[in-house]
């Protein structure tokens, strides 16, 4: 397989390698096994859990998902550190990927805790619907990403392509403010072919990919939308934000 | 480096899937 060249003159032996390393570090740090999700996924939250979840104030949930991000996020970082080629990029550009696409890659593996059968998402053990959040005040933001999850799913990706998409959403030249861009751009292009091999081999669809490149615009739009529900909800309780959030989700989404 | 400091650590903590 080492001789063999795919595109960019990259061997077939290194795209590989750069899979199985992706395909790993993916395994090891998401929050639940697939079999685990499988067994959780018909566990709904009752009505009664649904409707205590509703007359929360609104801060009081705002903290609840802040902390349940935060929590996955950690996740996150652990995933982008045994990337292979991560840890060699330098530290401000290890922390600018991170700053600014860890939600993304949160949204992403969200894909893989969403039941689209009825619409539920994996929150706090048990699955529920977007009327679980209301309380929150931005149905928008919410479901939006219901929609974005729901249509992530309609794609039908192995575990394998998420963990190679999500890597590639991570390690994106499209950062601005990148000290070696050269860099993360070698390693980018590395991901999309590993990417792109793996896909046209599981998916009779040729535009899968595509598909699935087309999905990018939409999560940087539910970041930004995110950032700016946050700046108006900390406009209202400045003190939530500053004394009960996690220091890890201010220090990453604070203006 | 300051402003991120929470981020910077745990870029630098060696942690196991355990440690998750």
């Amino acid at each position: 397989q080492d001789s063999q060249l795919g595109p960019n003159n990259v061997s077939m032996g290194e795209l590989d390698r750069i899979a199985q390393n992706i395909i790993k570090s993916h395994l090891e740090t998401c929050q639940y096994t697939t079999e685990e999700l499988q067994q959780l996924a018909w566990q709904t939250h009752s009505y009664e859990e649904v409707k205590m979840y509703q007359s929360k104030p609104r801060d009081a949930l705002w903290q609840q998902c802040a902390i349940q991000i935060t929590h996955a996020i950690q996740y996150v970082v652990e995933f982008a550190k045994r990337i292979s080629g991560f840890m060699e990029l330098c530290q401000n550009d290890q922390i600018l990927l991170l700053k600014s696409g860890c939600l993304e890659v949160v949204l992403v593996r969200m894909c893989r805790a969403f039941n689209p059968l009825n619409n539920t998402v994996l929150f706090e053990g048990k699955y529920g619907g977007m009327q679980m959040f209301k309380a929150l005040g931005c149905d928008d933001l919410v479901s939006a990403v219901f929609d974005f999850a729901k249509s992530l799913c309609s794609l039908q990706l192995t575990e394998e392509e998420i963990a190679l998409f999500s890597a590639a959403v991570l390690i994106s030249t499209d950062r601005p403010w990148l000290m070696e861009p050269r860099k993360v751009q070698k390693l980018q292009e590395k991901i999309y072919f590993a990417l792109q091999h793996i896909m046209q081999k599981n998916h009779m669809d040729e535009d899968a990919l595509a598909k699935l490149i087309s999905r990018i615009p939409t999560l940087s739009a539910l970041c930004t939308l995110h950032t700016e529900e946050l700046q108006a909800f900390q406009q209202l309780h400045p003190e939530t934000v500053n004394v009960l959030f996690p220091p890890l989700y201010k220090e990453l989404f604070n203006p | 480096k300051e402003k991120h400091k929470i981020l910077h650590q745990l870029l630098q903590n060696s942690t196991s899937p355990v440690d998750l």
